[in-house]
């Protein structure tokens, strides 16, 4: 597809969900078909696009361990063209399930495959949760290259060091041609010095997205009725950056 | 000790590592002997009192894999009659390196109970990663009881039926006398209605502390400096809140 992208960051409650689930909305309500898997044992995407876990029967655990094929757990999403592979509990099971499996780390990636020779899909992204363990491996080495979410403080920049030292040990073995998209910077607060502080830190290190995220209260409201921001309230100004956010990410061409 | 807390909530970015600095920081104030241990691998309990992980030498991790005793990792913080058990980014390993062996789930009980029997504490404190695997199990096995810091957001909100789930489960396994000592509420907008709707529900099922911890940004500097916001600015609204914390903490007798 033209993206397959991995939202990672393990810092906790830095905007990962919030960031794959409007971008995918966003990308899909330009008339693409797009694929969001939630791979948090959370569920935060899943509730957030109107699939509570406990309303869940089979998810990408099942496809994990092997149970399932992709296209026998994807769910409707209030957007045209979004399809959703949902998350449950079980998720935190899968970690040590499958620590003696050699093809452990890459059955995100072989499940993708499958799925896309028979169902067309432009963009592939995957919510992955606050950690660095099996489920944010399998999401790295499934992915072409990687979406940054950072939250412009302290201890969310510390950590930078961290994901991309693990990005390197990917690209080091099972996935050398791992890219980095880009950062976008979220729940951004102009007003606030430390905030512009560390967004010049790392626009000297890495690509930054124009769009850049407002802490806007319509976006932590939006997943209380199962949906994205761009349908719950379009003309807010957290949906306009995600929109532009998803214009910037349709516009580049894959080289 | 009087405390022997675990700083729990496997959603992320909800103010764990604030709440475990600040209120370990402010114990110690009142002359207590405090004892903060960092279990997540980000360090940022570490960072924010000033010993970021690349300064470590021997942590927590060592003290897990059994190569240490936690007296030797001790480190000395900028308040008096603080000591911190750093973490660094070897604790990743800790899961899996640990998986076989039977007394997994209880090497940090193990590893303070020696600690106690010869340097007094009034408090343990343990900082949590955000997640429920192995490092959060040791905490809550280790712990009498546990503080939630709990955001007043609709992913926050869902995420307590997972926490609560796992305290049960620990409870009826390895550790049946784990209490749940209060849910503190962090980054507290009362400009918002949800968090009032939020916080409202919570308190129908939960003791919830007095103190209210509001959103502040000095909270968020503080770490920069490697400093407790009690120290960094006293008189901030974030300091003064967690001091409300820790009299109620250093209040209540254990019955
Ligand atoms: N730009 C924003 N403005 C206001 N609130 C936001 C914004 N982005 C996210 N939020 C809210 O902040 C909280 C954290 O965001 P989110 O859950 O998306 O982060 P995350 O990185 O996915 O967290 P986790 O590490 O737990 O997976 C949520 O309650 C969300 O609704
Ligand atoms: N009350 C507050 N007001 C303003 N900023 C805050 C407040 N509490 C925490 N922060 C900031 O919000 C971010 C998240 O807080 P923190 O890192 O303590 O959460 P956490 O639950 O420990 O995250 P993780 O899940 O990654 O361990 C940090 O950058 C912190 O400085
Ligand atoms: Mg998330
Ligand atoms: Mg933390």
């Amino acid at each position: 597809p033209f993206n397959r992208l991995a939202v990672v960051n393990q810092k906790g409650g830095v905007g990962k969900t919030t960031t794959a689930v409007n971008v995918a909305a966003a990308l899909a309500q330009r008339g693409r078909r797009v694929l969001l898997i939630d791979m948090d044992p959370q569920g935060n995407a899943s509730s957030g696009l109107g699939h509570p876990t406990r309303t869940v029967g089979s998810s990408i655990y099942n496809v994990l361990i092997g149970e399932a094929a992709l296209r026998d757990v994807l769910l409707p999403c209030p957007v045209d063209g979004l399809f959703l592979a949902p998350a449950t509990q079980d998720l935190v099971a899968a970690e040590i399930e499958l620590v003696d499996e050699p093809d452990r780390a890459s059955r995100l990636r072989a499940a993708i495959d499958v799925l896309l020779t028979d169902m067309p899909f432009d963009d592939v992204l995957v919510d992955c949760p606050p950690s660095l363990g099996l489920l944010t491996v399998n999401a790295l080495v499934a992915a072409d290259e990687v979406l940054v979410p950072l939250q412009c403080e302290y201890y969310a920049l510390e950590g930078l060091t961290h994901l991309m030292a693990t990005i390197e040990r990917v690209r080091a073995g099972l996935h050398p041609t791992l890219g980095v998209k880009g950062l976008v910077l979220t729940m951004f607060d102009a007003r606030n010095n430390l905030a512009h502080q560390v967004a010049a830190e790392v626009r000297k290190h890495f690509f930054v997205f124009d769009a850049v995220i407002p802490r806007n209260v319509r976006l932590s409201e939006a997943p209380s009725h199962g949906k994205p921001v761009t349908l719950y309230d379009p003309s807010s100004k957290g949906a306009v950056a995600y929109q532009l956010l998803a214009s910037e990410l349709s516009a580049e061409k894959k080289s």
